[in-house]
C-alpha cells in the first residue's frame, strides 16, 4: 500500500548539509501497523513527512495506494494530505480553538451528512478527553494535548495514519489504550499505520518493526533471522 | 532541600474547575534525584512549575533551601527562577536564536569571568550536539531540540534542576546518556533533581520514585513496603 523506493532527503542550509534519509526503500502492506524505530535524529520524522507529502524527497519515489506521492504538484500535495491522518511530534494544535474544534478542523472543507461536532466528541471520548472538549489546548497537560492531536488525525477516518511518537508524552496505561485504539481501527477498517516510536513496548505490539540509523534502514522484523 | 507542604493548585476558568494538585506534601533531600511519575494529567508538570515559581500555589507552602518560594513577590520569583534549571515538556526554545545561543540565554544577565559561548558548547557536547551549534531549532529533530533544552537548563550550574519528561522524545540509548549526565552532576556537584517521567527505566535509576494520581501523592519508594 505504501511503497518507498530509494528515497533520500538532504537538508542543505548555508554550509551545513545533513543527510536525513539515505536511499530508503520500504514496502508496507495495506492494513498493517508498522513501527519505525531508531535513535534521535535518525530520520523517523523525515520519513513520515515525506510519505505524508509534508515535504518532498530529493530522490527516489513514494507511492501510496494509486498515488505517486513524490510526483505531486503543490495543489495535489494539499489534496492528498487531506486524505492522510498525521499525528505530529509537536502536536501543532491551534491555540485559539477549543479542543473539540481542533479535533473537527480536518472536517471543515467537507459538506457532510453527519454531525461534525458529534463525531469529534466521539473521538475525544475514545482518547479519554470528552470532559475537556471546551478547554483551550494551553489548559491541557502535555499528554492530553498529544491525545487531542491523535483524535484530530483520526477524524476523517483516514486509510493511512502517520503517527510521530504518539505515546511519547503518555504514561504506559494511557499509551496502551491509544495503541489499542489504533489496532482496533486496523482490524475494523483496515487502516494502515506507520508510527515512529522510541517505546519498545509499543513497537512490540505492531505487526512489524523497521529501524533507521543515520537515515538508513538497518533492520526489519520481516526479514529478521529466526 | 525542597519542602512542599499541603500544596494545592486549582485551575478555574469559566465554569470548569480542575484540581491539578491536591494537598501535596513532599520533602526532597539535597543532592538526591527524585522521579515523579503518574498518569497523563495527574499533576506532574504543575508540581514542577510550582516548585520552580513559574506558577503560584493556591494553598500550602513550598520551601527550597532558604527560600520561601510560595511567599515571593513577582520580582523575587523572577530572581529565584534564574537560580533553578528548568527543562520544559515542550522545550520552549527561542526560534530565532541558534542552538548555542539558546543554550547561553540563561547566562545573559550575568557579567562572567568565563567564556559563555565556550561553556555553552561544552554542554552541547555533553548532550551530543556540538556539531549542530549554529543550527536553528526548527532544523533539529524532536529529540535534538529536547537535548538543547536540557543543555540550556544546566548552563548556570543550578543547584536544583526541574526536568519535565526530559527523555520523552529520546531513544533509550540517548535517554540513558542524559540520565548518566544528571546523575554525574548529582555526584560531582550535589545537584538536586526532580524529574517527571513516564519511563519506568528512567525512574528505576533515580534515588527515589514518588507517584501522583489525580493531583495526589499516592506512593513513595521511600515508604514502600518491604
Ligand atoms: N492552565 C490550565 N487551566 C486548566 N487546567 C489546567 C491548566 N494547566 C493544567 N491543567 C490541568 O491540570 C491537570 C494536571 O496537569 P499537568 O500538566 O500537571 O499534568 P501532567 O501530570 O504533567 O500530565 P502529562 O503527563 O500529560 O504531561 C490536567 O488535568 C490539566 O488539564
Ligand atoms: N529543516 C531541517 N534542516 C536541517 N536539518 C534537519 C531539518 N529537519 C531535520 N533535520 C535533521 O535531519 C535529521 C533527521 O531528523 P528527524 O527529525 O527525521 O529525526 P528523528 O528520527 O525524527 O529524531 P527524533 O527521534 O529526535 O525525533 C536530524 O539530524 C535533524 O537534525
Ligand atoms: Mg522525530
Ligand atoms: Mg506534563
Amino acid at each position: 500500500y505504501v511503497r518507498a523506493a530509494g528515497v533520500s532527503r538532504l537538508y542543505v542550509s548555508g554550509e551545513e548539509s545533513i543527510t536525513a534519509l539515505d536511499d530508503v526503500s520500504l514496502e508496507v502492506s495495506s492494513g498493517s501497523v508498522v513501527a519505525v524505530t531508531g535513535p534521535s535524529g535518525s530520520g523517523k520524522s523525515t520519513l513520515l513527512h515525506l510519505i505524508g507529502a509534508m515535504d518532498r524527497a530529493d530522490s527516489g519515489s513514494i507511492q501510496v495506494g494509486e498515488t505517486d506521492v513524490s510526483g505531486l504538484t503543490r495543489k495535489q500535495q494539499a489534496d492528498y494530505r487531506r486524505t492522510v491522518g498525521f499525528v505530529f511530534q509537536r502536536f501543532h494544535l491551534l491555540p485559539a480553538l477549543s479542543v473539540v474544534d481542533n479535533v473537527a478542523v480536518p472536517l471543515l472543507p467537507y459538506r457532510t451528512a453527519f454531525d461534525k461536532r458529534a463525531r469529534a466528541l466521539e473521538l475525544l471520548a475514545a482518547v479519554g478527553l470528552e470532559d475537556r472538549a471546551r478547554s483551550l489546548p494551553s489548559r491541557l497537560s502535555g499528554g492530553q494535548q498529544q491525545r487531542v492531536a491523535i483524535a484530530r488525525a483520526l477524524i476523517n477516518a483516514p486509510t493511512l495514519l502517520l503517527a510521530d511518537e504518539p505515546t511519547g508524552n503518555l504514561d504506559s496505561d494511557t499509551g496502551t489504550q491509544i495503541i489499542d485504539l489504533l489496532l482496533e481501527l486496523r482490524d475494523s477498517r483496515g487502516m494502515t499505520v506507520l508510527l515512529a516510536t522510541h517505546d519498545p513496548q509499543v513497537a512490540a505490539r505492531c505487526d512489524r518493526v523497521v529501524g533507521l540509523e543515520d537515515g538508513r534502514l538497518t533492520n526489519d522484523s520481516l526479514y529478521a533471522a529466526r
